[in-house]
């Protein structure tokens, strides 16, 4: 563990927090993508298979559980909880997300790094994970106004991987037999797809404006 | 265990 991964994983679970935050204290889910949330709940199940047959650390077990759990119960919220689903942008989140799932799995039946059932659901997930964003930088587009709570989410969620790109540089530097190809190139990619956003993030923030996406 | 495969991060 290193001091880049570490936080990672915190701004990492600072996202997954600010989003509950959102949904609890505002009772409301406008302006986030029902279908981002979905796709990250596939992405952790399909990467945390070894949740059971493989104990890392306490920390490795218990962020599992928090990342799968969360996820989970914001789908749930979303889809059932009375109050909240009604605030469901539900015309404006209509990303066919399924060409993202079959695309990535035929990937990964492709681009592994050992073919196994978990070796491929891994890659799976990691390509997955890349492009998971995808609905929800849409969704902002189509709505336009983003309340400042989704737009801390968005922004954690995204720097999160990019603590993660610092901590692989790290590990390659320090690490005799370190090569993450997978990870890292997708890595590479999740991080620029959130480079507008991230510039117009800067912006309203350095002008103390409301955050504003070009249409 | 197959060291290098186990994926140590989240």
């Amino acid at each position: 563990m290193n001091i880049f991964r570490l936080a990672g994983d915190m701004t990492h679970l600072i996202s997954v927090l600010v989003l509950l935050l959102k949904i609890y204290a505002t009772k409301s889910c406008s302006g986030i993508s029902l279908k981002t949330q979905e796709l990250y709940a596939m992405v952790f199940l399909a990467r945390y298979l070894d949740l059971f047959s493989d104990f890392i650390s306490l920390y490795n077990t218990v962020m599992k559980l928090v990342f799968i759990g969360s996820s989970l119960a914001i789908v749930w919220c979303m889809r059932y909880h009375r109050v909240v689903r009604r605030s469901y942008d539900r015309e404006l989140d209509t990303f066919r997300y399924w060409i993202l799932v079959g695309a990535c799995f035929t990937l990964a039946l492709v681009l592994h790094e050992k073919f196994s059932f978990q070796e491929v659901f891994w890659a799976f997930s990691i390509y997955l994970e890349a492009v998971a964003i995808l609905p929800q930088l849409v969704l902002l587009q189509r709505s336009g106004n983003v309340d400042n709570l989704t737009g801390q989410y968005v922004f954690f969620l995204g720097a999160y991987r990019a603590f993660y790109i610092l901590n692989w540089i790290y590990r390659y530097l320090t690490e005799p037999r370190f090569t993450r190809w997978i990870s890292c190139v997708s890595g590479l990619v999740q991080t620029a797809l959130y480079a507008d956003f991230f510039y117009y993030y800067f912006i309203s923030w350095k002008n103390n404006a409301k955050l504003q996406l070009p249409a | 265990r197959n060291e290098d495969l186990s994926h140590d991060e989240l």
